[in-house]
Parts: structure tokens; C-alpha cells; sequence
């Protein structure tokens, strides 16, 4: 199936075979055909070179190149696994894995504490919050007074931080995630589920002989 | 709009567009 697509895969610079891909993430075999769809579509989108880069992924999740944004550089910074300043398919793939319904709840957790960790410290910290309250202020253009955002971070940082050395570390965001499991609900994308019935062309692209479901 | 003060920081944080995955798969 799908033979005269074959040489086309090698434009994809860090193409990997779905078969290897499902055997180390949550997808089948066919799921990570359907995301190979998406991922040709992201890719292709500003520069057709069959890597994401930071201006694809904006305009993936804003359908607007232009609207450069805190928390958008921070998940392309997450999925830019080897730091090459782009995302290959297979970067995608795994990334994308965490946000599966079925991945461990272990890896979601770790997955959010990195994404507020912005500088890397192994903690989060209060000015990290505040610069991402900010962000999303500015986002939303929501109103805030500074005295209300150190009220929100007072009360966080009160519950968060239970030995009160004014950083979140790794155990207290468990802590924390467990009471407040909402915090979790980005880290899972049920659309996921329903991959190969979003992206049905996978099957007309297919390289393997027998599709699993 | 005032941001709702009653939610801690990373609920609000949280609402962001740019951590919104699932906008990748609308088409």
C-alpha cells in the first residue's frame, strides 16, 4: 500500500518508522500514521521542510504566525527534544505521547513541572509564576492590579510551597497536582483518541501492509 | 474582563491559548 509515496518520507529530516514509534509510545501503529498527516501539515505551513519550527507551531495553536507567546515558545521549547531549534516527527510523536489519555500519570506531572520550570533551576519559582500570570494577562487582556497578582501568588505559593523556602520543587508539585488534579486536565488531549478518524488520508499514505487498529 | 482572583496561579496560567494542544487538531 501507498508505495508511490514512499521516497517522499525521506524530505522529513528525523523520520521514524511507526512501527518503532507505536512499540515505544501509547499509539498504534495506524495513530502514528494519522499524527504523521498532521505533523506534514503543521510542517508545511510557513517552510515546507518537513520540520516544525516555532513560527508553524504558533500558527498551528493560533492560527496566527505573528502572535509570539510565553506559553506557545515554552511547549516548542518541551517538543524540541534535541534542541536543534525545530521539531522532527519523531520529537512530535513522543512529545505528544504524554498528552495521551492512556500515558502514565507520572509523565504528565513531570511534563507540567518543566513547562512552569522555565529556566531549567528544578524549581519553579515565584518569578516564573508572575512572568507567566503576566503573560497570560496579556493574552487574555484580562486586568489585574500588581497587589491582586501578589495576592494570587501569596495564596499559591501558600499552598504549593509547603516547606516555604519560596520555590516549588518536584515532590511539592506532586503534593500540590494531587490536591488540585485540574491542573492536570491541559496535559490530556482526548482528541488523541480519535487521531486516525481526524487524519483518515493516514491510510492512502500508509507504508505498512497491514494496518492495525 | 477581571481575572477570577479565587483560582490559584497555575488554574489561571492554565487557561492559556498557547497551552491549548487541542487547537492543533481543528482544522
Amino acid at each position: 500500500m501507498g508505495c508511490f509515496q514512499s521516497t517522499s518520507r525521506k524530505q522529513f529530516p528525523g523520520y521514524e518508522d511507526p512501527v518503532q514509534l507505536s512499540s515505544q509510545t501509547a499509539f498504534s501503529v495506524s495513530e502514528v500514521e494519522a499524527l504523521f498527516e498532521l505533523f506534514k501539515s503543521i510542517s508545511s505551513s510557513v517552510i515546507d521542510d518537513g520540520l516544525i519550527n516555532k513560527e508553524e507551531l504558533q500558527l498551528a495553536l493560533f492560527k496566527n504566525r505573528k502572535k509570539e507567546n510565553l506559553f506557545a515558545n515554552r511547549i516548542f521549547d518541551l517538543f524540541d527534544v534535541k534542541q536543534k531549534g525545530v521539531i522532527d516527527f519523531g520529537d512530535f510523536v513522543r512529545s505528544l505521547n504524554v498528552f495521551h489519555p492512556n500515558a502514565p500519570q507520572e509523565d504528565k506531572i513531570n511534563f507540567s513541572f518543566k513547562l512552569y520550570d522555565m529556566d531549567g533551576t528544578g524549581y519553579i519559582e515565584r518569578l516564573e509564576v508572575k512572568q507567566m500570570l503576566i503573560a497570560l494577562l496579556c493574552e487574555s487582556e484580562m486586568k489585574l492590579a500588581n497587589e491582586t497578582i501578589e495576592m494570587i501568588l501569596d495564596k499559591t505559593f501558600m499552598e504549593a510551597d509547603v516547606d516555604q523556602d519560596g520555590k516549588i520543587d518536584k515532590s511539592e508539585w506532586h503534593n500540590f497536582v494531587a490536591r488540585n488534579p485540574s491542573l492536570l486536565k491541559i496535559m490530556t488531549l482526548p482528541y488523541l483518541r480519535d487521531i486516525t478518524t481526524t487524519f483518515p488520508s493516514f491510510v492512502f499514505n500508509s507504508e505498512v501492509d497491514e494496518v492495525a487498529t | 474582563p477581571i481575572a477570577p482572583v479565587t483560582m490559584n496561579a497555575f488554574e489561571l496560567i492554565s487557561t492559556s491559548q498557547g497551552l491549548n494542544l487541542s487547537s492543533l487538531f481543528e482544522k
